[in-house]
């Protein structure tokens, strides 16, 4: 069951907020979505330290001054093609620095 | 993680990892492969996650392949405290985006890896394109404590990295470098290729048929495997792991 996953091409010559919509509009990433909403949800209970939530809100509240183009407006457009709340976005973001200590 | 880079008996550099982590299935099904092009050219290739905007695993072509392990050091106050007072600092996955994007060379991104400030700490592991180009860099906060270097001339033809700082013995009860060594050295530098390197990455404790549940190089936790050489662009490629069936 060692399956190949599926590619797909990023456009860097689209604005940000659009680099990742061909993969949000394949039907096969759309069947996933609403899994996707329930596990993000799971996962960032698990794995976030509670006290960190509320600098994440400040964050999201004005990403563009925290977080580098094309990141700021990718993570953006991933909220709105795929419906999943932009603050979960940004912390499954940060995963990774947020849990290496 | 596991990751390895090694260099063939012809020069070649290939470069294999393992991703580990929790939340396995639901990680497993939203795995893909990103080419960012620009008109139409990909610039550079990573393994992802559907809504990750970073990169854990990327090649440049003909330039570079990077990975990312983790490395837990100190505690989740200090990462926070360096994202909040150090305005230069990067998360980990950005700056790998970021050197993928820009860094034209080898050398270029081992500096980029090894000194740019980042909010935690980690493990870079970096393969070139020509012979000997393989390096560890074990970063701290602020900067590189360590850059652990291929050297074939001497017999150091691989280096490979888990989670623990190479200098050290990893803990008893996690100790994947041992078994990845073994596999690598009953291999040997003659027979590595996509393929081994593959089967190296999918080494498993067995006795007999039965499959042992201790830690070992493909493991319970692992998510995929890629397996890339930035000379031969083309070979990168990634699959997704059901090491449970």
């Amino acid at each position: 069951r060692d399956v190949p996953v599926k590619r797909y091409v990023v456009n860097l010559d689209a604005a940000p907020e659009e680099h990742f919509l061909p993969m949000c509009q394949d039907p096969d990433i759309l069947e996933l979505i609403p899994m996707l909403k329930k596990d993000a949800k799971d996962m960032i209970t698990s794995l976030v330290p509670e006290e960190v939530l509320p600098l994440v809100d400040i964050l999201t509240a004005d990403l563009d001054q925290y977080l580098p183009q094309p990141f700021a407006g990718e993570m953006r457009g991933i909220a709105n093609c795929t419906g999943i709340d932009l603050g979960e976005i940004v912390i499954l973001n940060l995963a990774y620095d947020l849990t290496a200590f | 993680c596991t990751s390895i880079v090694a260099q063939d008996a012809k020069g070649t550099i290939w470069h294999g990892r393992n991703l580990d982590y929790g939340f396995g299935d639901f990680l497993r099904n939203i795995t893909v492969m990103l080419d960012f092009q620009t008109k139409g050219q990909t610039l550079y290739t990573s393994t992802s996650y559907l809504g990750y905007v970073g990169a854990l695993t990327g090649q440049r072509p003909n330039k570079f392949t990077i990975t990312v392990d983790e490395r837990d050091q100190g505690a989740w106050w200090m990462n926070a405290l360096e994202a909040l007072l150090n305005k230069k600092a990067s998360l980990v996955s950005f700056l790998v985006r970021e050197t993928l994007a820009e860094a034209d060379t080898y050398d270029v991104a081992i500096q980029r890896l090894a000194y740019t400030p980042l909010i935690a700490p980690v493990y870079f592991i970096v393969g070139g394109a020509n012979v000997a180009e393989g390096a560890v860099i074990t970063r701290d906060r602020e900067s590189a404590l360590d850059i652990w270097t291929m050297n074939p001339a001497q017999g150091r033809w691989f280096v490979l990295e888990t989670n623990y700082d190479h200098w050290e013995e990893p803990p008893a009860d996690d100790n994947r470098r041992m078994p990845t060594m073994k596999a690598m050295n009953t291999t040997g530098q003659a027979g590595i290729n996509a393929s081994s390197m593959f089967q190296v990455s999918s080494t498993r404790p067995q006795f007999g048929h039965v499959v042992l549940s201790v830690p070992h190089v493909l493991n319970k936790g692992t998510t995929y495997t890629a397996i890339m050489s930035a000379a031969q662009p083309q070979v990168y490629n990634t699959w997704v792991r059901w090491p449970e069936g």
